[in-house]
């Protein structure tokens, strides 16, 4: 007989356990070494105690990055669940950091554990939000970048979720795509 | 199975449930 354990009889269990990651660079570690688990939650109420204990994205050192992935997939293009997909970017100005930053991230972040994009949702491997001078960055990170609905339902359904805020443009981009090239040359499949 | 769905106004109320 399989047992469960009392807590998950009383919190609201997600539909994947989800894992938060830091990172900021630190001269004498490879960049992977730099990418540190943070903790692992797998109900609603386990989530929010994680959010409401750690700095929001905004009073992050620029350099400085979250990541909330599933459990099991490393926030990184080199990751096998992550190596054929792309993500839709979300840029910010320097204005927004003390005005939406928070607010995107926290959408995304609800968007993801509660499965929002449904029948897509499995399509989804995580997001980061990377703090930086010359302006932040959201970005959502799903499985394969040939799966052209999936991929669009994924970012219409952000793009619904930040108009609460502001008018947002989402980019997506292959991660490939990303690899070969630096900077703005980056050609993005989808813009919505 | 079935996918575990949560709205987000649903999820915003649990931000400070005890």
């Amino acid at each position: 007989q399989k047992t469960v354990a009392p807590d998950m009889l009383i919190k609201h269990p997600l539909q994947n356990t989800w894992t938060l990651w830091f990172f900021k660079i630190e001269s004498n570690r490879s960049w992977e070494d730099c990418q540190v688990e943070i903790a692992s939650f797998n109900t609603v109420e386990d989530f929010w105690a994680l959010y409401n204990h750690i700095e929001p994205a905004s009073r992050l050192k620029v350099g400085c990055d979250y990541s909330m992935f599933k459990q099991g997939i490393k926030p990184m293009w080199e990751d096998e669940h992550n190596c054929r997909g792309g993500r839709w970017l979300i840029n910010l100005n320097k204005q927004q950091r003390s005005t939406e930053l928070d607010n995107f991230w926290m959408e995304v972040l609800l968007l993801m554990i509660g499965e929002s994009f449904e029948e897509h949702s499995d399509e989804v491997c995580g997001a980061v939000v990377n703090v930086r001078g010359k302006g932040d960055k959201i970005g959502v990170w799903t499985a394969d970048a040939k799966k052209n609905d999936s991929i669009l339902k994924i970012g219409e359904k952000c793009k619904s979720q930040l108009k609460v805020y502001n008018h947002v443009a989402l980019h997506y981009q292959a991660h490939s795509a990303a690899q070969q090239k630096t900077g703005s040359a980056i050609r993005c499949l989808f813009t919505i | 199975g079935t996918r575990i769905i949560y709205e987000r106004t649903f999820l915003l109320q649990m931000r400070n449930s005890p």
